[in-house]
């Protein structure tokens, strides 16, 4: 099934 | 010195509500521009960010900036104490540790003053890249709180998908499925009751209702939202506040092993 991806994971952090 | 008095104080209870099931703790950055904030969920599946400009303010003020560290539960309920007509009014002092809420009925006639402590929090803050989404679509709020509402009841996840014929939700779970399908609509007399699709490419996305369901609670700060989405990327929920800004929440999709 779908797994769930960390919003972070797409933001770099600054 | 921050100062921040906004004569329709109905707006930041409204904010208030539409933050404070996601995020418990939440730093209130104040700059001479205005106010905004960014914080995740705290599994770190959503974030919120919220940009309130000074000129959106009866009276705005900020000699240095701040970042004031507020727990959202206090705030709730300290701002639940203000009437939905009163003025509202924020004030910190550079180095204080206290923001003071002032709310004053209409008339004039009651003036009630509260002290909330703030905290020191560490938040990690996120680069949120400006880019251009595939598919943007925009609706009537209730609408879409309707839909996340309805389909939580057929099954935890949600599939968007939109395509130059409309946009469609879907859901299925142990006792079936169901779809609702949002076609464009720009006859509606009112705009806030106008369904508009603008799309690129077509995009399918998968998300947890649960959260769009949370993002929903801003439904009364405006009569339509706007959906962004692109393959693979977070989904953007935006939410105007009046003329003085906007909440958006971004969603991490659901992918595929």
């Amino acid at each position: 099934s779908a797994q769930q991806v960390s919003i972070r994971s797409f933001f770099t952090g600054r | 010195m921050f100062e921040a008095r906004l004569v329709q104080g109905s707006l930041l209870k409204k904010v208030q509500e539409a933050l404070k099931d996601i995020v418990q703790e939440a730093s209130w950055d104040c700059t001479s521009s205005g106010l905004s904030l960014q914080a995740m969920d705290g599994s770190h599946v959503s974030l919120v960010q919220l940009t309130l400009r000074a000129d959106g303010f009866e009276k705005y003020r900020c000699d240095r900036n701040l970042a004031m560290g507020i727990n959202m539960g206090s705030m709730s309920k300290i701002l639940k104490c203000a009437g939905n007509d009163d003025v509202i009014t924020l004030k910190a002092e550079d180095t204080s540790d206290r923001l003071e809420l002032m709310f004053e009925s209409p008339k004039g006639e009651k003036i009630s003053n509260y002290e909330m402590k703030l905290m020191d929090l560490d938040c990690e803050q996120l680069g949120i890249p400006d880019q251009e989404y595939s598919c943007s679509i925009k609706m009537p709020s209730h609408e879409f709180a309707r839909i996340c509402r309805d389909l939580s009841q057929i099954g935890e996840c949600v599939v968007i998908t939109c395509t130059k014929d409309g946009v469609q939700f879907s859901a299925k779970g142990d006792m079936g499925s169901g779809t609702v399908k949002m076609s464009q609509n720009l006859g509606a007399e009112k705009e806030d009751d106008q369904v508009t699709i603008e799309m690129t490419e077509p995009v399918q996305l998968t998300f947890a209702i649960k959260y769009l369901n949370m993002f929903t609670k801003a439904t009364s700060l405006s009569g339509s939202v706007c959906l962004s989405m692109s393959n693979d990327v977070p989904l953007v929920v935006e939410y105007k506040v009046e003329d003085m800004g906007h909440i958006k929440y971004f969603l991490a999709p659901k992918i595929e092993d």
